[in-house]
């Protein structure tokens, strides 16, 4: 069954098994045939080839390892509820159920980046907007996740301690100020250095029910007194970050039901 | 081509593992008169051969299995056979012509998963459900 080197599905070929070729048309119907089985309407094309881009960026290597914890979580068939990743040296892992249980974890790295700097009034804040068209039909959120990178940051303020908090964009107005919609709120030391994990999963009710599919994240920085800080001076990363510390959204999914094959 | 089964030392207690379960161990089990009973056979799905490298992260591809091999009376317990089978398997004795022998089906299967590119260069981690066969029997 298949044409090229190999057969596409290869079984022990047996002394006088004869192999069928594969006409033009039938080779087309096997792929379509199998890439419904694997749920996709079509045969992605991302812009530039798996291979020739090395995993460097940031969510693929997250979503490498997750693979490799999910699918060594296969083989051992023994899907139970313990942190699955283990040994994941860059960021630190979801719970792992969530990762068990979930049909589907897609990374968002599409996003547009805007900052209010110290150049406008305050406070100042890093917006990021995502677009969500990717949201897989007939399945529900059961956890999503804004990862962002912050490293040293300026040295004058490393003894401070830090309020970052997230917001959702609820709606934006022409002449005023946007609703915002908080969703978490992180303290720490501002001379930490790593991944900073926030919960988006409130947000998610919104994406669903509204099908609004431009999701956008505003995120405030204040030290303990209240004075607003430039997330970039305190070394939280954006688009312009290097790759592997570039922020990323992951969103894990499950199957409402049983997803029902189209007849064709 | 399909990778050589794996010659598994059957576990040194005594309860010996299924022999349905273990790619290649019992490849070449047969009943006495020499036809091949319900077992699982070696099937791999390449998405090497798809040409689909270029979207799919990992895996390279998948060993997907099938099951294939006689269901005849007496059905041994390797073979996995439910209540129904055997009966089905003993009027088959009877009316050949009228009932079928019962066939060899996957009685277990499991997911595989697979990471990918989507068009707007998203990475996601899709689980798919019932991909693989674990383990052969006779309904």
């Amino acid at each position: 069954w298949g044409s090229g080197s190999g057969s596409v599905l290869r079984r022990r070929l047996h002394a006088g098994f004869a192999q069928r070729r594969l006409s033009g048309g039938e080779r087309r119907d096997v792929q379509r045939e199998i890439l419904a089985v694997l749920g996709l309407p079509g045969r992605p094309r991302p812009r530039s080839s798996a291979a020739s881009r090395a995993p460097a960026a940031a969510a693929p290597l997250f979503m490498l390892d997750l693979y490799h914890a999910v699918a060594g979580e296969e083989e051992e068939e023994e899907a139970v509820s313990r942190p699955v990743l283990t040994g994941l040296s860059t960021q630190s892992p979801p719970p792992g159920s969530v990762v068990s249980r979930a049909d589907t974890v897609v990374s968002l790295v599409n996003m547009v980046e805007q900052d209010r700097d110290t150049s406008s009034p305050k406070p100042y804040w890093k917006e990021f907007r995502f677009d969500l068209a990717q949201v897989p039909a007939g399945e529900s959120v059961t956890a999503a996740e804004f990862r962002i990178y912050k490293a040293r940051g300026i040295a004058r303020h490393s003894n401070c301690t830090l309020h970052i908090s997230i917001y959702e964009i609820a709606a934006e107005h022409a002449n005023r100020e946007s609703d915002l919609f908080l969703l978490d709120t992180q303290q720490l030391r501002a001379g930490t250095e790593g991944w900073l994990v926030f919960d988006v999963t409130a947000a998610s009710s919104h994406w669903l029910v509204e099908r609004r599919y431009n999701l956008g994240l505003r995120l405030y920085v204040e030290t303990d007194s209240g004075l607003s800080m430039e997330p970039g001076s305190v070394g939280l990363l954006g688009r312009r970050g290097p790759r592997s510390k570039q922020p990323f959204m992951v969103t894990f999914f499950r199957a409402s039901s049983s997803p029902v094959r189209a007849t064709r | 081509a399909a990778k050589a089964p794996r010659r598994r030392q059957p576990k040194k207690s005594n309860d010996l593992p299924h022999p349905n379960k273990l790619p290649g161990i019992f490849d070449d089990v047969h009943a006495a008169d020499g036809r091949q009973v319900c077992r699982r056979h070696e099937l791999y799905v390449s998405f090497q051969d798809l040409g689909w490298l270029d979207w799919v992260i990992a895996p390279q591809g998948y060993s997907a299995y099938y099951c294939e091999g006689e269901c005849a009376f007496p059905l041994d317990s390797c073979m996995n056979a439910t209540n129904h089978a055997i009966l089905q398997s003993l009027v088959h004795l009877m009316k050949p012509e009228a009932v079928p022998k019962a066939c060899c089906a996957p009685t277990k299967l499991s997911a595989t998963s697979v990471l990918y590119y989507d068009s707007n260069n998203n990475v996601i981690l899709k689980k798919h459900r019932n991909m693989v066969v674990k383990s052969c029997g006779c309904h």
